[in-house]
């Protein structure tokens, strides 16, 4: 059940 | 040069069992003021963020800056190889291309010496923000656990809703459906037995049972987890050291 998120854009690459 | 020493090699072994069935090839950037690192694993859903300050050893030195690449399955087959007491000490010279693992059982004068390949790892190193939270929830690790264990044979989400009193988890699956409630409250007696809720905003928020199931291996650290949500940004799960933590980001579900 749901679409499972994904982490991608809320951490940036330092 | 590294010499980074566990007065019980016990520790690392619950720290590196904690987070190895969800990420395997992971770097240990070792500094003056301690080890940190970073995985994310293969589908990019699940952040795992591990900080080990110098008072969580006995003995630290790391006198430039290292990198350590590691395959957290072959780490582990050698922890496996030292007796939870014994000290565990991690050595590197300061351009390594193996670590050494010495474990010494003091009472016995056995000493025994490991070497594990360390590996060239591309991974990004993430800039970790403070992010905006609708609820902290702090609870004992024991009893998220088992909430998790039980709820996931139902389903493979598992939902987790919080008002102001209550924080509510919800499977519902194919063969039935269960759910657990709990309220907050102060165990006097035993405080790592209380459940503290500090709520902003009610969250109602929907997670894949299979990333809990990992982050739960996690409970060995520590007698309490630390929950922060958020309907805007990924779940946070803690837990604590003596000195740093292991942390856990974990997107949620959406509705389709």
């Amino acid at each position: 059940s749901g679409v499972q998120g994904r982490l991608d854009g809320f951490f940036k690459v330092v | 040069m590294l010499e980074a020493k566990f007065q019980e090699a016990s520790l690392f072994k619950r720290i590196i069992d904690g987070f190895k069935d969800c990420v395997q090839l992971v770097n240990f950037q070792c500094k003056e003021d301690g080890i940190i690192a970073q995985a994310v694993d293969d589908s990019r859903v699940l952040l795992v963020s591990l900080e080990i300050g110098v008072e969580a050893f006995q003995d630290y030195r790391c006198d430039h800056p290292v990198t350590l690449g590691m395959d957290l399955s072959s780490l582990s087959k050698i922890l496996r190889c030292g007796n939870n007491t014994d000290t565990l000490t991690l050595i590197a010279d300061d351009t390594p291309d193996a670590i050494i693992l010495l474990f010494e059982d003091t009472k016995k004068d056995r000493i025994s010496e490991y070497s594990l390949k360390l590996m060239d790892i591309d991974a990004d190193f993430l800039k970790i923000e403070d992010l905006q939270y609708d609820t902290t929830l702090m609870m004992p690790s024991a009893e998220f656990s088992k909430t998790v264990r039980d709820l996931s044979q139902l389903s493979d989400s598992l939902n987790i809703l919080v008002t102001k009193e209550t924080i509510k988890f919800v499977a519902t699956g194919d063969v039935g459906s269960g759910s657990v409630i709990l309220k907050p409250f102060i165990n006097m007696e035993n405080p790592d037995e209380s459940i503290k809720l500090d709520m902003d905003q009610p969250v109602d928020l929907t997670f894949g049972s299979k990333y809990l199931q990992d982050i739960v291996k996690g409970s060995a650290l520590s007698n309490k987890i630390g929950i922060r949500l958020s309907s805007e940004a990924p779940a946070l799960f803690q837990f604590d050291l003596s000195s740093g933590f292991l942390q856990f980001f974990l997107a949620p579900k959406f509705d389709d």
